[in-house]
């Protein structure tokens, strides 16, 4: 038997929003370590990784290790019908087709179930080992999703290079080009508001804007992103899971014929 | 012009 519950049910609801456009269906694997997912777009060039480690619960129970198939736009419509105070409840039992949500209000007056159908997913796994990157940013989520939204009024494509000077995200359209440089920011009151910069080498490289702004659906999940680059490597994504884990997207570069 | 890579070029199914 599997069963997880948590109090601050909005969280899966925002993760939902960030990876349902990007991936269509997936396996959720629940196992002691917690909930977690892997999946790829359709077209093999964005990468979604998701862990909310069970600590994280107010109660996660498993039993033995299962693998959920779901239908990730099935679910954000469940997942919708959740209040956002809720507390969320997911429950499988071993042998089943299906897994079932629970939403109680916080003062318990209302509560709902759905049952969602599980389906067979041919789940291709890639192994991304642990690597070292030339250039790591951190900066304000909603920063990034500004960036990333007000160039793609221009182009289709950003080039993120970072420098000595800063981080800079650049594109260019049939109208023209667009440049915004963010530099290193430690002196501000709160540390959501910093930008932090770690630049072993000069690297830069090139990104479709479309998974980038896929990408940002996450920001409501953290106020930081980091982004991991290096020149050999897909830009690593992530949003911290406050306390429970992450969901880090992978983005394979474009390259120059 | 640019070509799109996709994530098998980087990595490989465990």
């Amino acid at each position: 038997m599997f069963e997880l519950r948590l109090e601050q049910g909005s969280l899966l609801k925002k993760v939902m929003e960030a990876i349902k456009d990007l991936v269509n269906d997936a396996n959720f694997d629940c196992s002691a370590t917690g909930f977690s997912m892997q999946a790829m777009d359709s077209s093999h060039v964005a990468l979604v990784a998701l862990l909310l480690r069970s600590e994280g619960f107010e109660h996660y129970r498993c039993d033995r290790n299962i693998s959920m198939g779901i239908n990730l736009a099935n679910m954000a419509k469940i997942l919708k019908c959740a209040g956002n105070d809720d507390i969320v409840t997911v429950k499988a039992d071993d042998g089943t087709d299906s897994v079932t949500f629970m939403f109680e209000s916080p003062t318990q007056d209302k509560i709902s179930d759905f049952e969602l159908k599980l389906m067979d997913i041919d789940s291709e796994h890639l192994g991304i080992p642990e690597a070292e990157y030339d250039a790591i940013v951190r900066m304000p989520s909603a920063e990034f999703a500004r960036i990333c939204k007000d160039l793609s009024s221009i182009g289709d494509t950003v080039v993120i290079s970072v420098t000595k000077e800063g981080v800079k995200f650049s594109t260019r359209g049939d109208i023209g080009t667009a440049n915004i440089v963010c530099r290193q920011n430690t002196s501000v009151d709160k540390p959501e508001e910093a930008t932090i910069i770690e630049m072993k080498e000069m690297v830069s490289l090139t990104f479709a804007l479309r998974y980038m702004n896929s990408f940002a659906k996450a920001t409501p999940l953290a106020s930081q992103v980091t982004i991991s680059l290096s020149s050999d490597l897909p830009v690593v994504v992530e949003y911290k899971i406050a306390e429970m884990g992450y969901i880090r997207f992978y983005l394979a570069p474009k390259i120059e014929e | 012009h640019e070509t799109q890579l996709r994530l098998e070029a980087f990595y490989s199914f465990n």
